[in-house]
């Protein structure tokens, strides 16, 4: 009854990971260096939307999870990111959506929330409203991991690896998957 | 999908959540994690909550507010509102295929993590400073 702090990685993909030790080492790891970030910053007396921002963004560094650098592909195979944000005493709320090149999607829904008056921004007018306060824009390539790559081109082709080939745990996309 | 709760000093609430979409995605789908109400919400008189699952139902159910409105509504714990949510509503969402889970986190610090996934990953930390971290039940 005394969190001050709660993260999630996702779920439903668990299953797809035939994790070993050392990935769920590297999970663990991950999860609570956000953790820690975001309570040095709730112990240091800032706000809890400083907190929020602070634990997602070392999750959206990580190759691990599917969100920032790690994300997985679109059917046009490059990373496309959506965010959101939200601060429990205003009531204010920021998102954007669809966005390509912003390195930090939930920064820039805050962005969006504390610099703009509207709540959601898409695609290349949430870039263009985030350069517009500074953000510099990144590769879309920056996001892409050689997991995501590999697990993308299976889902293209059937040209994947004998290795890619020779993993029952991963027998490719749902046909309603597929969006 | 990554997302975090967190509750300040003054007891205020903030909630995000943070995607990069399903994939293979086409036609410019968006799922519920931007979608203020569906994917996060957060409201210091109830609870922060951050979704992660199938976002069509999380959309469809208004999940991370539903999980506040239950509060809010008829004085459910944080733990009753979200495991209703996710255990019983979700589940009658459409054709009852919806998954996924929410971590939710009320102004006194009481944490909920229900997820109907083989697993979700996920993590708190205490006041004192002790780490937390699950990605079973």
């Amino acid at each position: 009854s005394n969190v001050v702090l709660v993260v999630h990685g996702g779920a439903g993909s668990i299953e797809e990971v035939d994790m070993t030790d050392e990935e769920e080492a590297a999970y663990r790891t991950q999860l609570a260096e956000a953790l820690r970030a975001g309570y040095d910053v709730i112990e240091g007396g800032g706000s809890s939307l400083d907190a929020v921002e602070a634990a997602i963004q070392p999750l959206e560094r990580a190759r691990l999870f599917n969100a920032g650098r790690g994300a997985v592909f679109t059917n046009a195979g490059m990373a496309e990111h959506d965010a959101s944000i939200m601060e429990g005493d205003s009531l204010k709320a920021g998102a954007i959506a669809g966005t390509k090149h912003l390195p930090h999607p939930i920064s820039a829904a805050r962005l969006v929330m504390e610099e703009s008056e509207h709540v959601m921004l898409a695609r290349q007018g949430a870039e263009a409203f985030a350069l517009a306060q500074g953000v510099d824009l990144v590769p879309n390539s920056s996001f892409y991991t050689p997991e995501r790559r590999e697990r993308f081109l299976e889902t293209l082709t059937s040209d994947a690896s004998p290795e890619v080939k020779a993993r029952p745990e991963r027998p490719g996309p749902q046909p309603d998957a597929l969006g | 999908t990554v997302g975090a709760v967190a509750r300040d000093q003054t007891g205020t609430l903030a909630a995000g959540t943070s995607t990069g979409g399903t994939s293979g995605k086409r036609w410019g789908r968006i799922g519920d994690s931007p979608i203020i109400g569906a994917g996060t919400y957060a409201d210091s008189q109830t609870a922060g909550v951050s979704a992660t699952g199938w976002g069509e139902y999380f959309i469809r159910g208004a999940v991370a507010h539903e999980v506040t409105a239950l509060m809010d509504h008829t004085d459910a714990s944080v733990q009753e509102a979200a495991r209703t949510v996710i255990n019983e509503r979700l589940p009658r969402l459409g054709d009852g295929r919806g998954s996924g889970g929410v971590i939710a986190l009320d102004a006194e610090g009481h944490v909920a993590t229900p997820f109907i996934t083989p697993g979700m990953f996920r993590g708190w930390i205490t006041e004192d400073g002790t780490v937390t971290v699950r990605f079973y039940d």
